[in-house]
């Protein structure tokens, strides 16, 4: 405020966003052979009162649309909260009925913390669709039904947790040395050994290893059924993939002026450590930061 | 197709545009330091444990 070679920018408060929790039990929904292929998240949108919204299509009569965001809430050992931003999307005043979320990443968040005993916590938040002085009150009139008995029992919130049994559906670990792979066997992990000193170009340079087992994914996937084909979005042939990698160090000799060094250089990606099946087009989830 | 993907990447992380020729005199008598050997070992144990998420 009192600097002169620093230019103020006043800000104003402008969020009246109206926020909810979610608490899912998840206890025994996720069985361990089981990957998540989605979750999807329904809120039930209630009709508001027709007088109210005519009144608002009035007064602004571009401006019938309302944002709605999902957070996933991290209840850290400290007490305190995080949230994650999960999916969003705008909302009409005029709709109702069932809207849906894809809180797939919100689950597995939930599954990296390992704290299967810990419900899920989800937050909804309604808030303008636009910031200024032409935004709306569109999000004030967006109400969605609770587990309250007054809002009818079968629009409660509902999370659909959609997955696939990895005993059938999943990859077969590593593979059996001794049957040669061909495209019937089920995906695996087979061991290939590279042998740095079958290659010229590493002669008097590459230093260490000599060799290494790099792996790759070889063999094919089971396909998903009618059923599942007629409700996933990604629902591709499913195939045999690289998940995990690690790196592969290498002491080298380099020429620096008139010497020559050894350094240790780390090659990402080159040994496969994890084959799995996935349909192509099925979201990566991410990581959660520590 | 593994080899040239070592060859690459290797290239590419020494910022180097071609392979270097090295003779066999050059590096007969090269020592390798004990913090490059330390290095190396604790990377290769590293490799070993973790795996990574691919694309990292």
């Amino acid at each position: 405020r009192h600097s002169q070679t620093i230019a103020e920018i006043m800000g104003r408060f402008f969020s009246d966003a109206s926020n909810q929790r979610l608490v899912f039990s998840m206890k025994d929904r996720l069985p361990p052979a089981s990957e998540l292929v989605q979750a999807v998240l329904r809120l039930f949108q209630k009709p508001s009162l027709k007088g109210a919204i005519r009144r608002q299509s009035k007064k602004f009569p571009f401006h019938s649309y309302a944002s709605v965001t999902i957070y996933w809430v991290q209840v850290r050992e400290d007490g305190t909260n995080r949230t994650y931003v999960i999916d969003s999307r705008r909302v009409s005043i005029h709709e109702t009925g069932w809207i849906t979320f894809d809180v797939s990443q919100a689950v597995n968040y939930w599954q990296q913390e390992g704290k299967v005993n810990q419900p899920l916590v989800l937050e909804v938040s309604i808030h303008r669709e636009n910031i200024g002085p032409m935004s709306s009150d569109a999000h004030k009139f967006i109400h969605f039904s609770s587990q309250n008995p007054a809002d009818g029992e079968l629009h409660a919130p509902q999370l659909q947790l959609h997955t696939l049994d990895m005993e059938e559906y999943g990859a077969q670990g590593n593979c059996d040395p001794d049957i040669p792979s061909t495209q019937a066997t089920r995906c695996c992990r087979r061991e290939t050994y590279i042998n740095l000193q079958d290659f010229k170009w590493t002669e008097n340079w590459i230093l260490d290893p000599p060799g290494f087992k790099a792996y790759d994914c070889v063999g094919s996937c089971q396909q998903l059924k009618k059923e599942h084909l007629n409700f996933w979005s990604f629902s591709a042939q499913r195939k045999c993939h690289v998940t995990s990698t690690a790196p592969l160090p290498l002491i080298v000799a380099v020429r620096e002026g008139d010497k020559i060094v050894t350094k240790v250089v780390n090659l990402y990606n080159m040994k496969v450590t994890q084959c799995s099946c996935s349909s192509e087009g099925m979201p990566i989830m991410k990581k959660l930061k520590p | 197709q593994m080899e040239k993907k070592i060859q690459e990447s290797l290239l590419r992380q020494l910022h180097l545009n071609k392979i270097p020729v090295l003779e066999k005199a050059d590096v007969e008598h090269l020592v390798i330091p004990d913090h490059v050997r330390t290095k190396y070992v604790s990377l290769m144990k590293r490799s070993s444990e973790e795996p990574s998420p691919r694309g990292k």
